[in-house]
């Protein structure tokens, strides 16, 4: 957080509303939080905003204090403490303190800050050795509506994509909506495959993972040749060592587990002072195990630095086959790893190759993921007794780490959102998403993925400034949502998710998902036929009281749309005026997609909604 | 009679919770497993309470439930990773 924040635009003097940002109260399912942390002290900071309705109930050894107001635990959990690292590190991107003079071995130097350093925190405890279970996840969001949080950050999710109604995220968001409080999620880490999204509900906002313009690398140098790679290395590894291969190193193991250096392979005495090539990152850990001086280790995510727990430096493939070569074709081979540095990436903001991609399995009409925020060696708050990574000799502790993941993403969503609330604070749930959708910057399409585009970004890269000031907004309300859910459930089931007398349309007029005032725009098509599709939205004019607004689409070869009415014309706030989208094309291949995008424009808002339209059989 | 090993723990959704300030999600809670489980009393197989529970069942009794008219769903609990 470092950089992530500058990065957006989001900086320590952009506009703020102080009584109103303390006021915010951010809610954190993850693995506890580090009540010592400096980014969690609360000088400055007064009572607790009167709607709290929470506890402190952090177990023993915890405290709360006036920026960390409330702390639960679920079983198997003890207390509320951080013991993993990774919930104070996205509890303090989304709202920790600033704190100057941060860095990791001078890595990622800055002030650390959340996006909303003047709300408070709540931490509820979910994660064990294991993992969260489903019920834990459901108790925690019970307690945290009823707490009175205004925004929930879960940087958690499942090996696939489950149906709302068996997803305990899935349900806890919705009663969260429900009364008012949005949920933002980590996408999932299973990219770049296509389907891969876990987080597919339309009432979340699922948060992909991207690069800021600040990178990690590293070198390795082997004989005249310097090869560039990526890992959070934090060693100084004086002067050059004999280079062994893993597959050379192993008297117990098969030759594929040896090359890989997989547990329990590598002989002590064949690798003690030597620098060990292994074809998997997690070859460090069986490394550090056995003694070796250094890494030099295959990475299939070159996009992303893996924290390494000595010195070790990860290639991408034809860097790694270029090592493998020179060990083959010199007789004394030897080695040198640097310690990381940060240069300046001018590509980012791209989507990391790890973040999980649409389309969504559960619900394809709703693009997912919905937005896009930073993901890759995030430097934020860290337990300073957790160590660094799991590695047996690793004894570096810290009070700021660098991590990666959509669980990094997901809490800058998360601040975003906190500060449009901080602006807006009677703004629907479905209001302050769209205020982050139709506002995010245009991404480029990436090729470290056969799903590029709006399945890896969906409508772009969160842009905080912007979103506190979108014009216009595409809300939805709960009923809008009771009429999805009608989609795939009786009336009577409906029922008892909304607690009331709702009523399914009927059968004629049901629609689809299309129809969901959602803020980006997607339709499913059969393959080479001609069609005709039209898509209604309604917009709320949130900006100026009199304002007009021209529509502009994106032209795109395949298909024609038309917008009907081109101009809406406004005279009030919350004025609300409908418009209906139609896409005319034909012969698009079974499994292919094109995109567009329409801007609605009153020539200082520009109100951006991708157009994705998907051919499938 | 069904071991209590045969039992996996299940989530049992029953979407809002009621406005009414005398509910009691635990006696309802409990008054539905009485209705389904065999063998074993309804206090030892529930696990927590929320706008719904999770329980061990046993697949025959996870059917029952499924089909009471007040549940939306009924799933097995999984694991779900920080990422």
């Amino acid at each position: 957080t470092t950089r992530s924040w500058d990065f957006m635009g989001l900086k320590l003097s952009s506009p703020r509303k102080a009584t109103a940002e303390s006021n915010v109260i951010v809610a954190v399912i993850d693995s506890g939080i580090d009540p010592d942390s400096e980014s969690f002290r609360d000088e400055g900071f007064g009572a607790a905003p009167m709607k709290w309705k929470g506890v402190c109930e952090g177990g023993e050894n915890f405290s709360c204090n006036n920026k960390i107001i409330g702390a639960r635990f679920y079983e198997p959990a003890e207390s509320a403490r951080d013991e993993d690292g990774h919930g104070t590190h996205t509890a303090s991107t989304a709202a920790g303190n600033e704190v100057r003079d941060v860095s990791f071995y001078g890595l990622e130097p800055g002030t650390a800050r959340g996006g909303v350093p003047s709300a408070r925190i709540a931490a509820y405890k979910v994660s064990g050795a294991t993992g969260c279970s489903s019920e834990a996840i459901l108790a925690t969001f019970d307690d945290a509506i009823a707490d009175g949080v205004d925004i929930v950050s879960v940087s958690l999710g499942s090996a696939s994509p489950l149906p709302f109604d068996n997803d305990p995220i899935a349900i806890g968001s919705y009663h969260a909506m429900k009364r008012g409080i949005l949920t933002s999620n980590s996408a999932g880490n299973s990219g770049p495959g296509a389907g891969t999204v876990t987080s597919v509900a339309p009432w979340m906002l699922a948060v992909a993972a991207s690069s800021r313009d600040r990178r990690i690398i590293d070198k390795a140098v082997l004989g005249s040749r310097t090869l560039i790679g990526a890992s959070v290395n934090s060693f100084i590894l004086k002067g050059s060592f004999p280079l062994i291969y893993g597959k050379d190193a192993s008297s117990n193991c098969p030759e594929y587990y040896a090359r890989t250096c997989a547990d329990g392979c590598l002989d002590s005495n064949s690798v003690r002072n030597k620098i060990v090539l292994c074809d998997r990152p997690a070859g460090f850990y069986e490394a550090d195990r056995a003694g070796a001086r250094g890494v030099i280790f295959y990475n299939p995510i070159p996009d992303d630095a893996s924290l390494v727990p000595m010195p070790a430096v990860g290639l991408r493939s034809e860097d790694y086959n270029v090592a493998i070569s020179y060990m083959n074709s010199t007789k004394d081979p030897q080695a040198s790893i640097s310690k990381s540095e940060n240069i300046k990436d001018p590509a980012a903001p791209e989507v990391v190759s790890f973040s999980s991609r649409g389309p969504n399995q559960i619900l394809p009409e709703i693009i997912k993921p919905d937005v896009t925020g930073p993901g890759v060696t995030i430097i934020a708050a860290y337990p300073s007794d957790v160590p660094v990574t799991s590695g047996s000799r690793d004894t570096r502790r810290v009070k700021y780490n660098i991590l990666s993941g959509t669980s990094m993403s997901c809490p800058h969503a998360t601040g975003v959102a906190a500060y449009v609330k901080e602006f807006h604070p009677d703004w629907s749930p479905s209001a302050i998403k769209s205020a982050l959708m139709t506002t995010a910057w245009p991404m480029n399409h990436t090729t470290n993925s056969s799903c590029p585009g709006e399945f890896a970004y969906g409508s772009g890269h969160i842009n905080p400034l912007k979103a506190i000031d979108p014009g216009l907004v595409y809300d939805a309300s709960a009923e809008d949502y009771i009429k999805l859910l009608c989609l795939d459930m009786d009336e009577a089931r409906v029922r008892l998710i909304s607690g009331d007398n709702s009523t399914c349309p009927t059968a004629s007029e049901q629609g689809s998902a299309k129809d969901l005032n959602y803020p980006s725009i997607s339709a499913i098509v059969t393959p080479m036929t001609r069609f005709t599709v039209t898509i209604r939205r309604r917009v709320t004019n949130v900006g100026l009281a009199n304002s007009t607004y021209k529509a502009e689409i994106m032209p795109n070869s395949q298909v024609e749309i038309k917008v009907e009415p081109q101009v809406l014309s406004f005279k009030s706030v919350n004025e609300e005026k409908t418009f209906d989208l139609t896409i005319v094309g034909r012969g698009l291949p079974d499994g292919s997609h094109m995109s567009s995008s329409l801007v609605w424009s009153d020539g200082t808002h520009k109100v951006k909604s991708p157009v994705l339209v998907q051919s499938l059989s | 009679a069904i071991d209590h090993e045969d039992r996996k723990v299940h989530i049992v959704y029953l979407g809002s919770l009621p406005d009414d300030e005398e509910y009691s999600p635990r006696s309802h809670h409990l008054d539905i497993l009485q209705r389904v489980v065999d063998g074993s009393s309804a206090e030892n197989c529930l696990i927590r309470s929320f706008n719904g529970f999770a329980a061990k069942l046993s697949d025959q009794e996870k059917e029952k439930i499924a089909n009471m008219e007040e549940v939306v769903s009924v799933f097995p609990s999984r694991t779900f990773q920080l990422q």
